[in-house]
């Protein structure tokens, strides 16, 4: 049985801290994902980038990444289970939850999507 | 017990096919909600827009509403059970389904996060 993020996570999709906005949104299209994390020189953890925030772009002419990212992650990792994942998703009104190791680096992506019916 | 589809939806976001991508981006993020339901002037649901629609905008160069909605809405009704809501998300990718009447006009909206832990 699926009980772990670990068994239901997905690929991350990763961008850099000075990528260009258009950038980052080719890669959401691209890869028909909302979720972007964002990661350092080091690869480590540094902000997450949605669609709602390249919207937030357009209704507030944001030119620069920095200025919409979010810096304060929620995060899981491998061994959480999902039903904690899915209440930080539900307390929190986001969709996406990047997983991460114990360095912070991004090792996986898991959406509200995988955890429907589950 | 919340069982259907009208225990737990919330208000729609609704903007019409002659509106801006600009004033939709704007209703996404003073709503803080990804769903825009896009109806025509008798209130009918024409289409949907969401912020990934919007990213999209940025990512193709697209200048008008309608080169960006999706035309092929999937519904719901308040008497579905909402465990056939979130299938419906489920296979379809998505994370919102607009609440619909009989005479297709739009009563409310659902989206994953209701869904989840339910
Ligand atoms: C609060 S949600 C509201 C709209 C909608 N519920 C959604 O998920 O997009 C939008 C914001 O949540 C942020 N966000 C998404 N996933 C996040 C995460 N795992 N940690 C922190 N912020 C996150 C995005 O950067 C965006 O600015
Ligand atoms: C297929 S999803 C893929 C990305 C991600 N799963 C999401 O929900 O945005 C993105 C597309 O789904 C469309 N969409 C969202 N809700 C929809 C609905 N209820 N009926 C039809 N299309 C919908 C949007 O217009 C957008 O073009």
């Amino acid at each position: 049985t699926q009980k772990f993020v670990k068994d239901i996570k997905k690929q991350a999709i990763i961008c850099h801290l000075n990528d260009s906005i258009n950038n980052v949104a080719r890669k959401i299209i691209e890869e028909n994902e909302n979720h972007v994390a964002i990661i350092d020189d080091d690869g480590i953890l540094k902000g997450i980038v949605t669609s709602f925030d390249i919207t937030r772009a357009i209704a507030e002419n944001k030119k620069v990444l920095s200025e919409i990212i979010t810096k304060k992650v929620i995060t899981t990792t491998d061994d959480e289970p999902i039903d904690i994942a899915a209440r930080k998703m539900r307390v929190n009104n986001i969709n996406g939850l990047p997983v991460i190791d114990k360095y912070m680096r991004v090792i996986g992506l898991i959406t509200s999507e995988e955890l429907l019916l589950k």
